[in-house]
């Protein structure tokens, strides 16, 4: 089952980015199939996994506007088992031109994890064909238990109601009745995890990756400013899984830029160590030059200098929510 | 004459917030009247200036909405002649309210600047009385020459027409035609200084910053995705200047969290001094923990420990953007 997974946090500068970069490359080391979603309209997971400008014409965007498939927009990285959807300029301009989109909050995950997957049955939006099964499979998982039979009915319904009037494109693959876009394919079940790079904002870009997501990984600085806006976020994670998003937990908060001779540092860890229990994970990622060195050449910390001790931060970050989500 | 000035760059995490809040103190503390206006909604620069979470219900988010004028708005700090427009989380749905409102880039321009001054006229909003004199004067200055006058005739017409209209509100203080809302007062020539704190993103509130300034001052950090994002920011001021507000100009950038031990860095200042020259300003700001202890104590760290390297640093860099104006 693949763990959808956002890597959050509104404040600016606080790690996000290379969190995602460098714990999407130590899981992908240990076999597990990684997809990184860039969110982020400055491109930088993209530019730090060694995507080319000229690589990024399908990407989150398209993705978004149902004009390419998760197969179209994923793209390998020089990292084995790691493929991105990279950010281009365009998604700044997302948040505005989805503003009369329906259901312009479910979008990222329809693209994902399939349309009756993201909100049921979406009238005129027909399922991938194949995906019926998925449904019946997913029927008890979602939670909602016997309320589910009705949506399954009316859900083949008008599966097998579109299927007849689903048009193909030229290239013959099915096209979406509702949008006359590419039909997206899924991430479901070609990934192990999932992991959104979110940017610094609580935006329209961001919720749809809450949405979208399992978890939410929130990166924080050891810092006065970054510790005033942790209860917003959490604020928002619990206002997503009342209306939008009920399987949304906050997986855990991952300290970073921990320099251990600073005393506001030790000091904001105690500090949110108190207010968040065992949900801070045990891994601390100290601030190493190496990990900032590392984009300018388009690798991870962990490709550029595995052992480095930011890198091997990274690699014991990655083994710590393992095993988290074994015991689990 | 007052210099309307944007902190900005859409890179999180950069220094915008703490540039606002030093620079702000360093030209107070010289006896600059300056105001502070806080867009990001996090607040970071409000509680950095000491501003109570209680004193932030008339804040940036109601100017921009007409629900209270400059003065009902701007809170004075502990530091003399300088006051801040506070952030609330509010802000945080700005964006999208703004979405169906006219001239909604124009608003904090506005508020702050004068309904006259903002986009000529206005259909329905009328001038704060006695403004129209100043808006004949200003006619040379906005550079479209005779096609003023034209625009004045509306303008004094649409004025006197709507001066009979006004209604005046509970406390007899005059209101806006158009919106029913207070009619904001202006900014100008009651501050030497106004300083918009921008977001991470180059969003609504961001544009609006924009719009209102004549001058943008970019923070930069010295690190390699810092230096990715900034020919989007410098296409944007472009862009800004072309279709909104011909005054903008990009004032200069500061080096920020610099550390002379890190290769990194001194690469990147390099990059930038060779691509923006003299726009770069000679000051650069050290990396110094005691700027990132000020915040947690309400205090910029100007206030908090005056000596150490980064509050040396920012009454430098106040000093030469001083100069710099005197010259031009
Ligand atoms: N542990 C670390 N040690 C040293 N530098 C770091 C570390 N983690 C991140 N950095 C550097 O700090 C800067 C900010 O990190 P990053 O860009 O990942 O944060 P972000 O939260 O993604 O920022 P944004 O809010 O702009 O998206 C980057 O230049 C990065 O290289
Ligand atoms: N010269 C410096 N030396 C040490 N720490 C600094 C320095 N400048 C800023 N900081 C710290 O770095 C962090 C980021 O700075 P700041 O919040 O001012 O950036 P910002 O660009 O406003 O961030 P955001 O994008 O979230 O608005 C803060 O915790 C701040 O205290
Ligand atoms: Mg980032
Ligand atoms: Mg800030």
């Amino acid at each position: 089952q693949t763990k959808y997974v956002s890597i959050s946090n509104q404040k600016g500068g606080v790690g996000k980015t290379t969190t995602t970069i460098n714990l999407a490359t130590a899981l992908a080391a240990v076999g597990k199939r990684v997809l990184v979603v860039d969110l982020d309209p400055q491109g930088n997971a993209s530019t730090g996994l060694g995507i080319d400008r000229a690589d990024r014409t399908h990407g989150t965007y398209e993705l978004l506007f149902g004009e390419c498939t998760v197969e179209e927009a994923a793209v390998p990285s020089r990292v084995p088992n790691l493929s991105v959807i990279p950010a281009s300029i365009h998604l700044s301009g997302a948040e505005i031109e989805l503003i009369d989109v329906k259901q312009r909050e479910f979008r990222l995950k329809e693209a994902l994890r399939g349309a009756e997957n993201a909100f049921g049955a979406v009238p005129g939006m027909s399922a991938p064909l194949g995906a019926q099964d998925a449904t019946e499979a997913n029927a008890g998982q979602n939670g909602t238990g016997g309320q589910n039979q009705n949506f399954d009915d009316a859900e083949n319904g008008v599966s097998s109601a579109a299927a007849d009037l689903n048009p193909t494109a030229a290239d013959g693959k099915p096209v979406d009745a509702a949008t006359g876009g590419k039909l997206v394919g899924v991430a479901d079940n070609k990934y192990d995890y999932v992991l959104f790079d979110c940017p610094p904002s609580l935006n329209l870009l961001t919720l749809n990756a809450l949405i979208a997501s399992d978890g939410v990984l929130v990166p924080l600085q050891c810092e006065f400013f970054a510790l005033e806006g942790l209860s917003h976020l959490v604020n928002t994670i619990e206002r997503v899984r009342g209306s939008f998003n009920p399987d949304l937990e906050l997986m855990g908060v991952v300290l970073t830029m921990f320099d251990r001779r600073n005393n506001l540092c030790t000091q904001v860890a105690e500090n949110v160590r108190a207010h968040f229990g065992d949900k801070v994970y045990e891994t601390v990622i100290p601030r190493n030059v190496r990990i900032s060195e590392a984009p300018s050449f388009g690798l991870p910390a962990i490709v550029y200098d595995m052992k480095c001790s930011g890198s091997q931060a990274y690699i014991l970050l990655a083994r710590e929510i393992l095993k988290r989500a074994r015991v689990a």
